[in-house]
């Protein structure tokens, strides 16, 4: 555990709680993609396995626990509790065009050909990816509240913290795992738009809105 | 291997 890490996991945590407190403080889930949540609790159900084949610490399972049923908890107040406010006329994107060419990637580029090793494998790529269906519909909408921009902006840190955790671990550890990396950067690149518009104007006080 | 280590990240 680097310092890196370790905020990169509180970033992470924070995110989950910030979009939970909003659902719940506003009893609506406006604004937020119920697809790129499932594609987050598909992403959490298929790399959490191993909680049931290996230990590694106390801290490691409470998260993996802690991760895995928030994010079924988020699909359940969207798709059930506050469904009437969720939006799904502009939550569009196809999700098969994201799950379909992963899971074959997933298949033909990993490091072992044995089903708990190509479920991570899918679960990193398909992270890498989850995110665009909520950008796609805040591209759609033009818009975004500013506690959903905080929770993006949360979430989004969270693997360009871990990006600095690789390279502190590639030169203190000689740990380098490449397609962890590779996901890692792609799923960081995706979010460059979206910290620009953050830092310049929510910071500013100013909502997210988008020229039409 | 170097995927056990991997195992401790979330």
């Amino acid at each position: 555990m680097n310092i890196f890490r370790l905020i990169g996991d509180m970033s992470h945590l924070l995110a989950i709680i910030l979009l939970l407190l909003k659902m719940w403080k506003t009893r609506s889930c406006a604004g937020i993609s119920g697809k790129s949540q499932i594609l987050f609790a598909l992403v959490f159900a298929s790399r959490y396995l191993d909680l049931f084949t290996s230990f590694v610490s106390v801290y490691n399972s409470v998260m993996k626990i802690f991760f895995i049923s928030t994010s079924l908890l988020t699909v359940y107040l969207m798709y059930f509790k506050f469904r009437a406010t969720y939006d799904s006329n502009h939550d569009t994107f196809r999700v098969e065009f994201l799950v379909i060419p992963v899971g074959g990637l997933a298949f033909l580029v990993n490091h072992e050909f044995s089903p708990l090793e190509i479920l991570w494998t899918f679960s990193i790529y398909l992270e890498s990816v989850a995110i665009l269906p909520q950008l796609f519909m805040m591209s759609k909408t033009g818009e975004a509240e500013t506690i959903t921009s905080h929770y993006l902006f949360a979430l989004g840190s969270y693997r360009a913290l871990y990006i600095l955790n690789w390279v502190y671990r590639y030169y203190f550890e000689g740990f380098f795992d490449l397609i962890a990396v590779v996901a890692g950067c792609v799923q960081t690149i995706l979010y460059c738009d979206f910290f620009y518009l953050y830092i310049t104007k929510v910071l500013k006080g100013k909502r997210i809105t988008l020229p039409a | 291997k170097d995927w056990i280590k991997r195992k401790d990240e979330l």
